[in-house]
């Protein structure tokens, strides 16, 4: 772990006195080492890095009887600072129905987490539509018709071509049906295909949502900065759901996300099945990060 | 990037941020700068261009010493197709067969995934769309099962080629991989002739995680080479780096797209220059 290597450098570097400012850095080559390897951005990483050592060259560094648990601290602090608090409140609209739009790449997780947060939701007691706004992957209208059965959730399956139609439907389906949330399972797309953006642009104008949720794979490495970044400066993003936690991954495209947009991650999937929901916890990738 | 013309410390820390940006890791990063230091001791090298082009070579050989060869249009070839949750394996097998069916290749798609909302469904819609036929059964079924059915359906029909999608799973799953074991076994027991061929489904916008998924499922399946998939995003998938460097596992195929012709040949200066470019 991050702890024990930076307990053996600083160690070695007891037996000659006084800690100087390169000895911080070697630390922190360390503290470097461990956040790539938990793919959190390279970039990411240097600003962090910059940020730990402003205030560890320090008399609190160099003077410690335990630098290495200082360093530790002083990390775990920038961690947490960034990070925030868990977050898990979706916003409501002035009017019902509230709409939250989940968007994000191929294969992250969207349509699942579109029941897990149906599922989520109506068990707080709340009226759930969840509207199949994917019309392009083969079968994926019939996957959220099976998941919306599995949890008892209606599925709005609208007979529109287009996305943008069968969501403005959905959403006054539900404003009918005097349901409290409608969420919007939309195809997965990359962030520079340009003309899949711009729908979700037009769904956006249409439906004016109330969260907009990147739904964003745990394991996802360096790219999750561009994927975040642009999806934000697109739509404006109001949350992140992070997806397949319940994998080994280190998860240091948490930290990217988080840092890039500012945008709260605020669920967690942790499983196949519905249930495998929970409210995020952003002390407990800090932990998963410093390994 | 890496256009200046003087090679210092500040270039070698320009060439990390490119391969680190590229997700090839650190251990890998590390080892290929490490190299590229001793030519530059060893040849005298000053010019970053030249630098840069001994990087690229080291690169190369990396590949080298380790090359998937797998030939889509072979026949007598069973593929199980596996990897962990929404990487591309059910589009992959589809896109698969789609170029057996055009090389007049007698090809049977396997849904032995059983487990997930409407996977059946969408892997017989490609089918439909192909004109192949798709062997499964109901969802819930025991995909060892189905497994058994479509290969001996393959007997009997006399289909040359197999391609068997599996459900999704992490490798941090000991159960789901027994039932992975379970129906590799009974996939090799229905070869009959038949060669075998486990690919692993990699997602490129996968973080170092890839190794840990390799390393896991090639002890349960023995999978000989990877696919990479959605190399038409932004991520530059150089885990394919570290994979030959550190687990000896090489990409056969590269996935560059949602359409059924988005499938490729792997080819090693094709990803470098575009690693660099
Ligand atoms: N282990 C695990 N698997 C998950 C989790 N969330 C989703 N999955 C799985 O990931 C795979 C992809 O999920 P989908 O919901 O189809 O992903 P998607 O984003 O809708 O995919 P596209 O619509 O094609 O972009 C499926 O096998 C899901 O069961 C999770 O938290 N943990
Ligand atoms: N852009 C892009 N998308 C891809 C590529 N390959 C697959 N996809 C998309 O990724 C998503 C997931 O693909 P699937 O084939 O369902 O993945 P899977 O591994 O079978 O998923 P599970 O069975 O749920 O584990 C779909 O939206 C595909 O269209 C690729 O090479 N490029
Ligand atoms: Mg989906
Ligand atoms: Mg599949």
């Amino acid at each position: 772990s991050l702890s024990e290597r930076l307990q053996e450098i600083f160690r070695r570097l007891r037996g000659k006195g006084r800690l100087s400012e390169a000895d911080v850095d070697a630390a922190l080559r360390e503290v470097r080492l461990a956040f790539l390897e938990a793919d959190v951005n390279y970039l990411v990483v240097k600003d962090f890095i910059a940020r730990v050592r402003a205030r560890a060259v320090g008399k609190e560094i160099l003077e410690s009887l335990t630098p290495a648990q200082q360093v530790i601290k002083i990390v775990h602090e920038e961690l947490t600072t960034i990070m925030g608090r868990a977050e898990a409140k979706l916003d409501r609209a002035a009017v019902p129905p509230s709409t939250v739009m989940l968007v994000g790449l191929q294969g992250s997780g969207k349509t699942t987490t579109a029941g897990k947060l149906g599922l989520y939701l109506r068990k707080q007691g709340r009226g759930v539509l969840l509207v199949a706004a994917d019309l392009r992957r083969p079968a994926a209208v019939k996957q959220l018709q099976v998941l919306g059965e599995d949890i008892g959730l209606p599925v709005y399956v609208g007979t529109a071509r287009d996305p943008v139609a069968v969501c403005r439907e959905g959403v006054a389906e539900a404003g009918r049906r005097g349901l409290d949330y409608v969420l919007l399972d939309t195809a997965g797309r990359l962030h520079v295909d340009e003309e899949l953006m711009a729908e979700l642009e037009e769904i956006k104008a249409a439906v004016r949502p109330v969260e907009i949720l990147l739904v964003a794979d745990a394991m996802t490495g360096q790219d999750a900065v561009n994927v975040a970044k642009t999806f934000h400066e697109r739509l404006g993003l109001t949350g992140a759901i992070l997806t397949k936690l319940d994998s080994d991954t280190r998860g240091g495209a948490a930290l990217s996300i988080r840092a890039v947009t500012g945008a709260p991650i605020k669920f967690a999937g942790v499983g196949e099945k519905l249930e495998q929901f929970e409210v995020f916890h952003p002390e407990r990738i800090a932990a998963r990060i410093l390994g | 990037l890496l256009r200046r013309g003087k090679v210092d410390e500040e270039f070698f820390a320009e060439l990390e941020a490119v391969l680190l940006q590229a997700d090839v890791g650190p251990a890998t990063t590390e080892k290929l700068l490490g190299r590229l230091k001793e030519r530059v001791a060893r040849e005298r090298l000053v010019e970053a261009e030249v630098l840069k082009e001994a990087l690229a070579t080291e690169v190369l050989a990396l590949f080298s010493s380790c090359r998937a060869d797998l030939d889509l249009s072979a026949r007598g070839v069973v593929y199980l197709v596996v990897g962990v949750n929404g990487v591309g394996k059910t589009t992959t097998a589809a896109k698969m067969a789609a170029h057996m069916r055009k090389e007049g290749i007698g090809v049977l798609l396997v849904a032995a995934d059983t487990f997930r909302a409407a996977a059946i469904e969408q892997l017989e819609t490609w089918g439909a769309r192909l004109g192949v036929e798709v062997i499964r059964h109901g969802p819930g079924a025991d995909p060892a099962a189905v497994a058994f059915d479509g290969l001996a359906a393959a007997r009997a029909r006399g289909y040359e080629n197999v391609i068997v999608d599996t459900a999704g799973r992490l490798h941090t799953k000991a159960n789901l991989l027994e039932e992975l074991r379970k129906v590799r076994r009974v996939v090799e027991a229905g070869l009959d002739g038949r060669r075998l061929c486990s690919l692993l489904v990699l997602d490129a916008t996968t973080g170092q995680n890839a190794l840990h998924q390799a390393q896991v499922f090639r002890e349960v399946v023995g999978t000989g080479a990877a696919v990479l998939t959605k190399l038409d995003g932004t991520a530059k998938g150089g885990v394919a780096i570290a994979l030959v460097d550190r687990i000896g596992l090489p990409i056969a195929l590269v996935g560059v797209g949602e359409g059924i012709e988005d499938l490729r040949e792997f080819v090693p200066e094709e990803f470098v220059a575009a690693l660099f470019g």
